[in-house]
């Protein structure tokens, strides 16, 4: 479903260039849930975000769908995210005047879908990620983690082909951890969904099917968990 | 140093009352880092902000260096905060307009300490951190590791007596979140501050001298690593 082709991004600052990411090319298949790792400042939510259709390449492809997103104008781009993608980035990023639950369900309204059905499954999912007693409080409310996991639940319920998370556990105890990643698992085998998260915490990767290693702008290694 | 006692924080949400902190009684020596865990919304950062001066409790009292924080004025608290606390919460809260090294000085500037040598200081403790080659840029132009680790070194950079730090090493890698946990530990030690640091990372609590678990806004057991 998503697939790179040599996508690079540079930065010029004063007179150095940094290569934030720097000639990658992966490939993920519909179903596939695939973990991004590696060192502060290797690439990885520059590559997120140019996956996410966030920001724009200085170089190379990438195709979500068979669809070339540097063919896109902006707001063709705009609208191909709001409808195929679903991503959390390492701020949450809510809405800070809506409560935890109209959060969640702004995004099944900017994709005309929310009717009965969805608004409950909104509600049912933030029950299932210890929500459910703070539907109604506004994010400045919550703790760093609750706020992640309402971000979560944001970046999945109007159903994306692909669902893209930068330190989804980031401000999660091991348990909620477990938790969070288990529901992007599921989500992604079941609906067949092509799924990145980046993460640090390398306990989270016996969840998922393959792992990225980046160094430098650059994949140093893909390991296949499945094979061990 | 540092102590509460009977210290509580409560939030009024629409009908209910939330007991973000109930009661805790904690004291901290010279020279010991404590690590501070728990699930998500168990109450660190709220216990966090408050030893920092910054969340005024609704019960039970704070008394840092033998001064209760609850009998200063707002004014008397920010200056006290500012010499002798040094905190990073779950946020970088970098100042957009500044660079990297001029973030760490303004820690220094505020509390009239910028003369040359301390600079140089600040210089060598972000080379140590590794943004040696960064130190002109601006926040927005770093990953979320690296605005995390600007942050730790403005939070220790003017020697503050007490050190506080909510998730120091949610955005870092293993090798990064190591060194920037020994680093703490070094100066915790060597200069006889108080440090607390909340983490969901349990690998970095052999690094410090005692772990103090939360749960719904309680202190529910207390470690001490030596003894192990
Ligand atoms: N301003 C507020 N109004 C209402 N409730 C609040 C407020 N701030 C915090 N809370 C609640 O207090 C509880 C403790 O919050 P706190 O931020 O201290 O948790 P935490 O242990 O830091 O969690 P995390 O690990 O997720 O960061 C949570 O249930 C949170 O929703
Ligand atoms: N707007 C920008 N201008 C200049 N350099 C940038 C910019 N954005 C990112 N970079 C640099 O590109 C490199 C990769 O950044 P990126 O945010 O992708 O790293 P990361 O792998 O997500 O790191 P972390 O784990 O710390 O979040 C870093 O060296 C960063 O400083
Ligand atoms: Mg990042
Ligand atoms: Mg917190």
């Amino acid at each position: 479903i998503l697939e790179t082709c040599m996508v690079s991004k540079t930065y010029q600052v004063q007179n150095s260039t940094i290569k934030a990411v720097d000639e990658v090319s992966l490939s993920i298949k519909a179903g596939e849930f695939v973990a991004l790792v590696g060192p502060s400042g290797s690439g990885k939510t520059t590559m997120l975000a140019m996956l996410a259709g966030l920001l724009t390449p200085s170089g190379g492809s990438i195709v979500i769908n068979g669809q070339p997103l540097e063919r896109m104008s902006d707001s063709q781009r705009t609208r191909f995210r709001r409808q195929n993608i679903g991503f959390t980035f390492q701020s949450s990023n809510l809405v800070p005047y809506l409560s935890v639950l109209e959060n969640v369900e702004l995004m099944l309204k900017v994709n005309g879908r929310d009717g009965r059905q969805e608004r409950q499954q909104a509600r049912d999912l933030l029950v299932k990620l210890g929500l459910g007693d703070r539907l109604n409080s506004k994010p400045s409310q919550l703790s760093g983690g609750q706020q992640q996991r309402v971000a979560i639940a944001r970046s999945i319920i109007h159903n994306p082909d692909i669902v893209l998370a930068d330190e989804p556990t980031a401000s999660l105890d091991t348990e909620r951890a477990i938790q969070v990643v288990s529901v992007f698992a599921e989500l992604i085998h079941a609906r067949r969904l092509a799924g990145v998260m980046v993460t640090h915490d390398l306990r989270m990767c016996r969840y998922v099917d393959r792992v990225i290693q980046m160094q430098d702008g650059r994949i140093r290694q893909v390991l296949s968990s499945r094979a061990e």
